[in-house]
């Protein structure tokens, strides 16, 4: 299943380490 | 249970398991500020809680996508009442949605790298850009009737309405024209294939 899964929703996008003044820092202060 | 018309953005996450990808938050963000203008338009502005959530957010077949009140069946909708929630408090929380629909499963300390222009989208419809003016490229779908001279001022600084988001949505393709079709496509094309794989994990089950 988890196989199935992951296939058809592949998606590819590039991860870096989370910085202080990034948009997932801004968008967390927010929530 | 017969076939399901529309599916929820938390239905499509959790199904996956994965975020969606950029051309899906672009797709989904123009096609959702197009319902919520037209039912501006039309003087039917429900009530909306100041927190939307993934679950609200409805993929329909034929790609539409429209925001539901929290908490309620699909055949409740409109029907509760809430506290409303101005134009560019929705498009706030759809933003921050949308993110976190793009963030999905990723740990606290990652981020996930986003182009430019989507990134840009999410700060400005969040209201997270930073007024020192630094992230001021790009943008001018918005800003309407300003004189070619005036670039500076063509610069969209702020999104205040749902009209706006489509805009920037539009000018993010090669021809802004097609960008109805397109992202109706988009978002078609996601329910299918969402629920190909329901079908297909129900069956495995």
């Amino acid at each position: 299943e988890e196989v199935c899964r992951q296939k058809k929703g592949k998606s590819l996008y590039k991860i870096k380490p989370r910085h202080d003044s990034g948009i997932k820092a801004k968008i967390s202060m927010k929530t | 249970e017969g076939p399901r018309d529309a599916l929820s953005l938390e239905d499509i996450l959790r199904l996956y398991n994965q975020p969606i990808n950029e051309e899906q938050a672009w797709a989904v963000c123009f096609q959702c500020c197009g319902f919520l203008s037209t039912e501006d338009a039309r003087g039917r502005r429900a009530p909306r809680p100041r927190a939307l959530s993934a679950a609200q957010i409805r993929l329909w077949r034929d790609g539409a996508v429209t925001l539901a009140p929290t908490g309620e069946s699909l055949h409740d909708a409109g029907k509760l009442e809430y506290s409303r929630s101005t134009e560019t408090e929705v498009i706030e929380s759809l933003g921050i949605i949308i993110y976190k629909a793009l963030d999905y499963g990723l740990k606290e300390n990652e981020e996930r790298e986003l182009s430019p222009p989507l990134e840009k989208l999410i700060d400005l419809m969040a209201n997270t850009v930073e007024a020192d003016g630094s992230n001021d490229e790009g943008y001018e779908a918005a800003n309407e009737g300003m004189e070619d001279e005036d670039d500076e001022k063509r610069k969209i600084s702020a999104i205040r309405s749902y009209r706006d988001v489509m805009k920037l949505c539009a000018a993010h393709l090669p021809t802004e024209s097609e960008a109805p079709n397109h992202y109706q496509a988009v978002c078609r094309a996601l329910f299918a294939e969402t629920m190909e794989l329901y079908t297909f994990l129900t069956k495995i089950k």
